[in-house]
């Protein structure tokens, strides 16, 4: 999940926790 | 963990991560294989004991100083040295992921970082002062003697899988596949979900001392239920093992979802 929010912030996408 | 449970923690993690974030770590690693997480788990191990990696060899660990097995507890302020531990490296790394004018190198080496101590912060015995993590204390296993941290960082898993101890990545992988199982629809199904309540990319040091903590309560309770002087060369292959073992693959589980 930490690498999930990681990549989400830098590629501006949605902030939440997504698949998992 | 040994290389078993690091590589093992970064397979699971990649069965958990977005597409996105699969082909964004792909990118920062310089690997697009599906082994990018797993070819970079002990990266930290191996620079540690170098001259220039030296300044990271007290980011893997913070000493806890309870008194098991009547307290447990990590503090922040009180167990965090000066130089750093897991729990600050925790947030300088994220942080440093996160910052896009950092170069290239620096953001690729704080990804290993984070793989890498991510998976150290749920070894219960990297979460401990006593005796240097258990480091100083000797026990039997299966008649050879060793001491309690490898007990905990290798031996336990090891013993658990069984096959040929020379095929780390092999291992590793197989178990992250029964654990990404066990994690999508067997034993840890229902309380999976939990693991990942409150996580907070703004609060680092938060988020990290809920599994810091939740991994020292295990000191009380299977590491030295008995107290640290107790165990100090006791056979532990047996008994110990049986308790041990179920803890062991709980926090690779964990370690390996919150990390994904």
């Amino acid at each position: 999940a930490w690498l999930n929010l990681i990549a989400d912030r830098m590629s501006g996408g949605e902030k939440d926790l997504g698949e998992l | 963990w040994g290389s078993l449970g690091h590589i093992a923690i970064a397979y699971i993690a990649s069965n958990f991560v977005k597409e996105n974030t699969e082909a964004y770590f792909q990118g920062l690693l310089g690997n697009d294989t599906e082994h990018y997480l797993a070819g970079v788990a002990t990266w930290a191990d191996s620079i540690r004991y170098t001259k220039w990696g030296r300044f990271s060899k007290n980011f893997h660990f913070i000493d806890a100083k309870d008194d098991p097995p009547t307290y447990c507890g990590v503090d922040f302020v009180r167990d965090c040295k000066e130089d750093g531990c897991v729990v600050s490296s925790l947030q300088n790394y994220t942080s440093q992921l996160l910052d896009s004018k950092l170069w290239p190198w620096q953001r690729n080496q704080a990804a290993k970082f984070v793989i890498h101590f991510v998976g150290d912060i749920h070894q219960p015995l990297h979460v401990e002062n006593v005796a240097q993590g258990g480091n100083g204390i000797h026990v039997n296993w299966q008649g050879h003697e060793f001491n309690l941290h490898h007990v905990w960082d290798s031996s336990i898993a090891e013993k658990m899988l069984g096959g040929n101890r020379r095929k780390t990545y092999d291992n590793a992988f197989r178990w992250a596949s029964d654990l990404t199982d066990e994690i999508k629809s067997g034993k840890y199904l229902t309380e999976s979900a939990s693991w990942i309540d409150g996580l907070l990319l703004d609060d680092p040091i938060a988020t990290s001392m809920v599994w810091a903590n939740e991994s020292n309560a295990y000191v009380c309770s299977h590491v030295f239920p008995e107290g640290p002087t107790a165990i100090i060369g006791q056979e532990l292959a047996g008994e110990y093992f049986e308790k041990a073992a179920p803890v062991i693959e709980l926090q690779v589980a964990k370690a390996g979802y919150r990390l994904a």
